[in-house]
C-alpha cells in the first residue's frame, strides 16, 4: 500500500473552489435572510394569525407534540376504511366488541357481515328503544354513552378540568357568545364518551357552529391530567346555542384515532383535513363559523329536538 | 373523544327543589346534578334537572 501510494503521481487541479465556497456562502446568506424576514413578518404583520400553540407539560407531551399526529390520524382513518374480507368480519367485530365492551344485542344491524370496514362498524346505529329518554321534562339528558369526567360551576370564565387544570371558556368556545354571556352560576360539564359514535341532543335548543382546527392529541383522562388546556389545543367543533334557561353549548373535542366530527345538519363541516385547517387559519379568530339562521327564521339557529341524533365522531 | 357541555342553569340555588316554600312563595328551584365524577352514563339518562 505504501509503495502504491508513493509510486502514484499526484496531480493538482485548480478546482473552482472559490466558486463552491462562494455558492455555499450565498446559500447560507439567503437562508438567514429568509428566516429573519419570516420571523419579522410573524412578529409585526399578522397579529391575528394563529400562532402554533406549543403545549407545555411533561416530556411525554413534548414527545407527542413532535409526532405528526394529523398525518397519523389520516393514515389511521385510511386504514379503517380498508374493506375487511367477508369471513373475517364476524370474528373481527366480535373481538373488537369484546375489547371495547360493545353490547352487540343493541346494534340495529344484527348481521355483522353488513359492515364492510371498521369505520362503518364504529358508526353503527342502535336499535330503537335501547336508550329510553328520561321522562322528566326538566332533565338534561346525556348526549352519548360515556363516563362523566368532571362537572361543576364555572367561576369567572374558568372551566375546571380534571385534576385542577383549568382553561378559559373563551379559549374553548371562542369569544363574543351569540346570546347572553353565561352567568357565573352556570355549571359546566365535561364528558368522555365511548362508542357508538353518535350524539343526541339533550334538550330543546338551537345551535350555531364554530370549528377550531387544532391538534389531535388523544383526549384520554391521562392526557387530560398532564396536558394543561388540552381542550383548547385540540381540534373541536363548538355548537353554541340557547335553551330555555339561556346559553347552551356542546363541544365535541376530536381525538387522535377518531379525528373526524360529523354534524348531521351541517354538510359543509370538514374536520381533521387540510381544508379545515386552512379555513380556520384564515379567519381572524382562529375558527371557522357557520350559523344555521336560515334553518329557522324565528329561532335564528337550528332547532334541535330532545333526543334527536345530531351527529358524532367518525374514524379518520 | 370527549364532549364538553357548558350551559346556563336556572337562577335558583343549586340543589333547591321546585315548589312552594314556607312563605307561600313558588320557588322555581335551582340546578340539581344527578351524576358524580367517574360515573358511567348512557344516552338519554338524566345528567341533572
Amino acid at each position: 500500500l505504501g509503495r502504491a501510494l508513493r509510486s502514484t503521481k499526484i496531480r493538482w487541479y485548480p478546482i473552482p473552489a472559490a466558486l463552491g465556497i462562494g455558492f455555499l456562502g450565498l446559500a447560507q446568506l439567503y437562508k438567514i435572510n429568509e428566516r429573519e424576514k419570516k420571523a419579522r413578518r410573524e412578529e409585526e404583520g399578522e397579529p391575528y394569525r394563529r400562532k402554533r400553540i406549543r403545549p407545555t407539560g411533561p416530556w411525554q407531551v413534548q414527545v407527542m407534540s413532535t409526532l405528526p399526529l394529523k398525518a397519523m390520524s389520516r393514515l389511521w382513518g385510511r386504514f379503517n376504511e380498508l374493506v375487511i374480507p367477508y369471513y373475517l368480519r364476524v370474528p373481527g367485530f366480535k373481538l373488537y366488541s369484546w375489547i371495547f365492551g360493545v353490547n352487540l344485542s343493541e346494534v340495529s344491524e344484527p348481521d355483522l357481515h353488513a359492515y364492510p370496514n371498521l369505520a362503518a362498524f364504529f358508526s353503527r346505529t342502535l336499535r330503537p328503544g335501547v336508550r329510553p329518554l328520561d321522562p322528566n321534562p326538566s332533565a338534561l339528558l346525556s348526549p352519548a354513552d360515556g363516563r362523566v369526567l368532571s362537572f361543576g360551576l364555572i367561576d369567572g370564565g374558568e372551566v375546571e378540568q380534571v385534576k385542577g387544570m383549568t382553561y378559559s371558556l373563551d379559549a374553548l368556545l371562542g369569544t363574543s357568545h351569540p346570546s347572553s354571556a353565561p352567568n357565573l352560576s352556570s355549571p359546566s360539564h365535561l364528558f368522555a364518551r365511548e362508542t357508538p359514535a353518535h350524539h343526541h341532543q339533550h334538550v330543546e335548543s338551537e345551535a350555531l357552529r364554530r370549528h377550531f382546527a387544532g391538534e389531535l392529541y388523544s383526549v384520554s383522562p391521562y392526557l387530560q391530567r398532564t396536558l394543561p388546556g388540552l381542550f383548547t389545543l385540540n381540534e373541536r367543533v363548538a355548537l353554541l346555542g340557547r335553551w330555555r334557561h339561556g346559553f347552551f353549548s356542546m363541544t365535541p373535542v376530536g381525538a387522535t384515532n377518531v379525528g373526524s366530527i360529523v354534524i348531521n345538519f351541517d354538510a359543509e363541516l370538514r374536520t381533521n383535513s387540510l381544508l379545515s385547517d386552512k379555513a380556520a387559519d384564515k379567519s381572524p379568530n382562529g375558527y371557522a363559523e357557520a350559523t344555521y339562521g336560515a334553518a329557522s327564521r324565528v329561532l335564528h339557529g337550528r332547532a334541535l329536538g330532545r333526543g334527536e341524533e345530531m351527529g358524532g365522531f367518525r374514524l379518520g | 373523544s370527549t364532549v364538553v357541555l357548558v350551559f346556563e342553569a336556572p337562577e335558583g340555588e343549586m340543589g333547591e327543589k321546585e315548589g312552594w316554600d314556607g312563605e307561600g312563595q313558588w320557588r322555581k328551584g335551582g340546578w340539581n346534578w344527578g351524576v358524580r365524577n367517574g360515573q358511567r352514563v348512557k344516552v338519554g339518562e338524566a345528567l341533572g334537572t
